[in-house]
């Protein structure tokens, strides 16, 4: 069976769209 | 089927893996155009028989990519508690720091993986440790209405 590809991994953005602290 | 390991060990093929680290075992921590390696695609894929056998075959989970990213921050952001303890047993830097702003405390509590939190508590991890935005895990908690994980980290602070 033909496997999909993965993206490559990533790291989130911890603060995206909170408000600066 | 030529697939790269790191696709591989994404997949959670062992037997594949296994074959091309037995043709070539430098394979093993090969990095990626980013510096991933085939245990960082394991862990941020949540395979956990792979992690689990690519560590036996002697992959070094202390291996940082590009920006600092490592294992352990990719399966606390996933949320894979089991991936987390797996490389916990290993000696690696439960507060390492990366360019994307944070540590493997933050990341878990950022996926609100309240299981990774307490594993990662356990080993030490500093929970004043703040994001470069300036927010601590409990300050994170608080913003995202996290009550069960902000009651978490509260209950840890009590019990230092």
């Amino acid at each position: 069976s033909q496997l999909s590809l993965y993206t490559s991994p990533s790291l989130p953005n911890i603060t995206l769209g909170l408000p600066a602290s | 089927d030529n697939l790269s390991i790191h696709q591989l060990a994404a997949h959670g093929d062992i037997a594949q893996v296994k074959m091309h680290i037995t043709c070539d075992n430098s394979l093993l921590n090969s990095q990626d155009e980013r510096g991933f390696t085939p245990l960082m695609w394991a862990a941020a894929f949540g395979e956990i028989e792979m992690a689990q056998f690519l560590l036996e075959k002697g992959a070094d989970p202390k291996t940082f990519a590009r920006e600092r990213e490592c294992a352990l921050s990719l399966a606390s952001a996933g949320g894979f508690t089991d991936i987390v303890n797996i490389i916990l047993k290993h000696e690696v830097d439960v507060n390492s720091y990366d360019w994307n702003g944070g540590t493997p405390l933050l990341y878990a509590v950022r996926g609100n993986h309240t299981k990774c939190v307490e594993a990662l508590l356990r080993h030490g991890a500093d929970i004043t440790f703040e994001a470069d935005s300036g927010y601590s895990p409990i300050a994170l908690a608080v913003a995202l209405g996290y009550r069960k994980m902000q009651k978490l980290l509260e209950d840890h602070i009590l019990n230092l």
